[in-house]
């Protein structure tokens, strides 16, 4: 046996000119998530029990997309997902379509623990978080001006992408999406969108 | 997204992920980050969780594909990483972390970057992003 081991991620598909300060931040938060896994698995807590307990301690920090901080659906609003698996066993459970859950992952531990179901989504889980009797509060809570920001850029840049299938299916003209021209990142672009707008992943 | 790996003293390894999805999502879709083998797996081998283009994830079973390629071809850890990241993704753009059963830890991602940090029992400690 090797010994214990913990690696963490914040978002892949990081904007190549983010912000020295934002970057150090991320660093900031990456390694105090870091150090409390270290120190329960030091301590002799079990692998899904770290696991779980540094999600939790991410969804709560504003910085990456989870939790509080996630990034908005078209209608400014957040539904989160996650999920969980114990090796031993291959025990799992999942969640999706929150609204209200301050913390998904212990969500979706319960779905593992206390139900016969591998998957919970949208009202059930909800339903489910409130018979578990889990930390619930209101959308709002998860959302950041940050974000709010992002999801008006965002809705910009789509415009961009309908605006460039209609132009190569309609054989329209470029300059009908002339409005569009003032968002440029260098051509990196994820799920069709300019990676500038996402925030931080 | 954000995630986590870990392999305890027992050499149990277990996986977990969270995520708010894709900026500008339409309301019910569903990312990589709840489907198990996807965003996240676990097993008797390693643990697995996923990060970036949640349709190509999706579509590359990536999480339980690098547990498959150290049960079924014999690599290594960080040797099926490389080898999901760069055979199963076609297009997409994606990264993971993973940890061993026996305390090793890998990660990988061909995007430009991703937010990352891991330790192990022998001290040491790193946290990067590009």
């Amino acid at each position: 046996m090797g010994g214990w081991a913990i690696a963490v991620h914040g978002g892949a598909g990081v904007d190549p000119k983010l912000p020295e300060e934002r970057q150090e931040e991320a660093r900031r938060v990456l390694r105090r998530c870091l150090g409390v896994g270290a120190a329960g698995l030091r301590a002799g807590l079990s692998a899904v029990d770290v696991v779980e307990m540094v999600v939790r301690e991410l969804e709560t920090d504003p910085v990456f997309n989870s939790g509080r901080g996630s990034v908005l659906t078209q209608e400014g609003t957040v539904e989160m997902e996650a999920s969980i698996m114990d090796g031993r066993g291959r025990r799992c459970g999942a969640v999706s379509g929150l609204t209200t859950v301050k913390n998904p992952v212990s969500l979706a531990r319960l779905v593992m623990d206390r139900s016969p179901h591998s998957y919970l989504a949208f009202h059930g889980a909800e339903d489910f978080a409130r018979e578990q009797r889990v930390e619930v509060v209101d959308n709002s809570y998860f959302i950041t001006d940050e974000n709010v920001r992002m999801l008006k850029l965002a809705k910009e840049a789509n415009s961009i992408v309908v605006c460039e299938v209609d132009a190569i299916r309609l054989q329209s003209p470029a300059d009908t999406c002339s409005a569009s021209s003032t968002i440029t990142d260098g051509g990196l672009h994820m799920n069709g969108l300019p990676i500038s707008i996402y925030a931080p992943e | 997204t954000v995630g986590c790996v870990a392999v305890d003293n027992g050499g149990w390894c277990a996986a977990a992920t969270s995520t708010g999805g894709l900026m500008n999502k339409m309301s019910g879709r569903i990312g990589d980050s709840p489907l198990i083998g996807s965003g996240t797996y676990a097993c008797g081998a390693c643990a697995v969780s996923c990060t970036g283009e949640g349709e190509a994830i999706i579509r590359s079973t990536l999480a339980r594909d690098v547990a498959a390629l150290m049960e079924y071809k014999g690599l290594g850890l960080q040797e099926a990483v490389d080898y999901a990241l760069k055979e199963r993704l076609d297009e997409g753009k994606a990264g993971l972390i993973a940890v061993s059963r026996n305390g090793e830890v890998a990660y990988g991602f061909n995007t430009v970057g991703m937010f990352r940090g891991c330790a192990t029992e022998d001290g040491f400690m790193d946290v990067a992003i590009w």
